[in-house]
């Protein structure tokens, strides 16, 4: 059965997207059956990975509003053991209809069920809010993965995703724990980053990863080809970063 | 009367706070009477000026949802020439709340209409997001300014965006216009940097600002003294883009 592995934070511009893309690629080289989804209605999720749907290919929308089976919507892409749930910018409208939905913030939960026994990881990336996308997020899965700059605004932003995630924990989905905090765009070279980060270790001993993704370039050039830093740039301190992650993932889940 | 530019973009973390406060801040030390308004529930905007509100103080999600009069929210800043509307968490409820009301896009402008003739200029720091938030946002303003980090999803994000405005423009406030694209945490020692910024001065060659704001670390750091950075590192290339970008505001508006 898969687990569940939900990438969020309300924080903007954190690296949600880039550890989404980049964690599902290094768990697919390690051949566990990784599927990545994309409930944000920006879609560079999907756009990492040159998928770029028209209006007229249904995507993770009409599985939200109009109960189309992921399995008819899912793209395997051209990496074994990684397939997509795409996203279209038409999502954005999907928050809006949500809110009459009985259930709304189980939606995604139960459109996953039929497929959870095909893989062994299912990554999901949020948008940059706590809206109801990102409780549907929070509610399907097993564990909460929580990239964050080690900026000033990042302390501020964790709080309140924490006690967003014990809301969840409480009221929707009992299962749900802390995967992990991830610091990315580490530059070693900064005060501010080190100060961030030793403060996030003081409040967060345990839940801190071991590993840090630092800045690296290739990271952010990757999506302008539309592949993963790992299928991109192999030997980069970007590339590596993520593999590391995957690995620690891994060891965390026997 | 005020001129009032909203500061937008639903891709997260490209600097629409930075930008914000920063700008306003040098607008107050041209003399230039300023109100910066804060609609994110991240209130990252009003921790960056040192204002954290509790719970039983007045912020914009009163303005908003009880019409609470603007003016018994403001609160001047320490420096002279800068009045703050606070946001709070608690603005999060507000985007569902506001569904129901008639005129929901509008609420913003006709909250803001009693004061317009106090100040010389109103900004307006939006969420990540294109809801009604950023849409009460743009449809208050004069004109937009976009923050746009010159990485890959900025492009796909700059397209939405326009077409949002243009959207806003025919339908919510004809009057709006586009100040321009602010390229923000330019680093030109990257490749990646250099070529987004030619692909959209390609695209857009009449709507890039002159200024670009350099990637800077007292930048980042000012926010956790709660201070602007003219205020924290007035000799740092970070306060100096900034003075740059309110110099060619002024100059513009003439
Ligand atoms: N470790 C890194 N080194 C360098 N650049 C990075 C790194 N991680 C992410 N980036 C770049 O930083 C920007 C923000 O990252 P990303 O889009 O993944 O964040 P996000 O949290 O998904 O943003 P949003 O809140 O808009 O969804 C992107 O341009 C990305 O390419
Ligand atoms: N020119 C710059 N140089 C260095 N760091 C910067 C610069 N501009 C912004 N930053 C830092 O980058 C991070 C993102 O900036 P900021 O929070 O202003 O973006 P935002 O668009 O308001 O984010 P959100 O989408 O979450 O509202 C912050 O930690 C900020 O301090
Ligand atoms: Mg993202
Ligand atoms: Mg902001």
């Amino acid at each position: 059965l898969a687990r569940i592995i939900v990438i969020a934070n309300q924080k903007g511009g954190v690296g949600k997207t880039t550890t989404a893309v980049n964690l599902s690629a290094s768990l697919a080289v390690a051949e566990k059956n990784t599927l990545l989804v994309d409930i944000d209605p920006q879609a560079n999720a999907s756009s990492s990975l040159s998928v770029r749907l028209n209006e007229d290919t249904a995507c993770i929308y009409e599985v939200l509003t109009t109960g189309v089976p992921v399995a008819d919507v899912i793209i395997k892409t051209e990496y074994n053991y990684l397939s997509l749930l795409p996203s279209h910018i038409r999502l954005v409208g999907a928050e809006i209809e949500l809110v009459g939905f009985k259930e709304r913030e189980h939606v995604l939960s139960s459109a996953l069920k039929p497929v959870i026994a095909d893989y062994d990881y299912i990554l999901i990336d949020c948008p940059p809010s706590l809206g109801l996308l990102t409780i549907n997020g929070l509610t399907a899965a097993d564990s909460l993965l929580a990239p964050i700059q080690a900026e000033y605004f990042a302390m501020e932003g964790l709080t309140q995703l924490l006690q967003t995630m014990k809301l969840v924990q409480r009221r929707l989905n009992p299962k749900l724990k802390l995967e992990g905090i991830l610091l990315t765009m580490y530059d070693n070279r900064l005060n501010l980053a080190k100060q961030v980060s030793e403060e996030i270790r003081q409040y967060f001993p345990k839940n801190l990863l071991k590993t840090i993704v630092r800045r690296n370039v290739r990271l952010a050039e990757a999506p302008s080809f539309g592949k993963p830093a790992l299928h991109f740039a192999v030997s980069s301190p970007g590339a590596g970063d993520y593999l590391s992650l995957a690995g620690e993932i891994l060891t965390r889940s026997k």
